[in-house]
């Protein structure tokens, strides 16, 4: 089944 | 100090509605250009984005930005002691420790205030760079809420297809599966029914319906939201507000 991805990877801590 | 009023408390009181399942507590930054947020899910799979300028309220002053902290659990309680049709009033002091929040409803000649306690809230804030999205796809926004709503009786999760013949949102579940697909299609009279694809290559991803469901608390804001899509970046989900928008990123599934 396909997991869950998150945010981080793709969006950078200003 | 900051001074906002709104014509309709409607319009807060939907804001908020529509991110507190995703956010608990949150900085609204106040400037001269208007209201802003940007607040991550506990998790950090959906972000919200909000801008609401200062041309959408009756009255806007904001000499300095302010950082207002907020739980937004209790702003709701407070936002619900309002009327739809009331004005609503916000003031803050520069450096505020509380919120007032004033209601008044003309017709009965009633003022309600209330004094929200603001918090300190340590936020990450996020650089959301600007994204060449392979498909944007409009749409009314109860078409939306609707296909979010069922296919999320059958599945927790949903495959967006887009490519020129329209959209697809298919899902697989337990007790079956579902799909529905939308064509292209403009309605001259009723332009909030129209379906807008716009395409620059095919894409088909996953993502939670249990967040999408969340964005959808969102349609009353906006008869019509557009999806934008690509590879394996988040979805964007935006609702247009008037002089600002509303936007929810959802990281998408990963491999199968």
């Amino acid at each position: 089944t396909a997991t869950q991805g998150r945010l981080d990877g793709f969006f950078k801590v200003l | 100090m900051l001074e906002a009023k709104l014509e309709q408390a409607a319009l807060l009181k939907r804001i908020v509605d529509s991110i507190r399942d995703i956010v608990q507590d949150c900085n609204f930054e106040c400037s001269e250009s208007g209201l802003s947020l940007q607040a991550m899910d506990n998790s950090h799979i959906a972000l919200v984005s909000l801008l609401l300028g200062k041309d959408g309220f009756t009255d806007y002053r904001c000499d300095r930005s302010i950082s207002l902290g907020v739980n937004v659990g209790a702003l709701t309680k407070i936002l619900k002691c309002g009327g739809n049709d009331d004005v609503l009033t916000l003031r803050a002091e520069d450096k505020p420790s509380v919120l007032s929040v004033m209601f008044e409803d003309s017709i009965q000649d009633r003022i309600s205030e209330y004094n929200l306690k603001l918090m300190d809230v340590d936020q990450e804030h996020m650089g959301i760079p600007d994204t060449e999205y392979s498909a944007s796809v409009t749409m009314p926004t109860a078409e939306f809420q609707r296909i979010a709503r069922d296919l999320h009786t059958l599945s927790d999760s949903v495959e967006i297809d887009v490519n020129k013949e329209g959209i697809t949102f298919s899902c697989d579940g337990d007790i079956g599966a579902g799909s529905i697909v939308l064509k292209p299609s403009s309605n001259i009279d009723r332009p909030e029914q129209s379906i807008n694809v716009e395409i620059v290559e095919p894409v088909t991803l996953s993502f939670n319906l249990k967040y999408l469901n969340h964005f959808c608390k969102a349609s009353g804001l906006s008869n019509q939201v557009t999806l934008r899509l690509s590879g394996e970046a988040p979805l964007l989900v935006e609702y247009k507000l008037p002089n600002g928008f509303i936007r929810f990123f959802l990281a998408p599934k990963i491999g199968d």
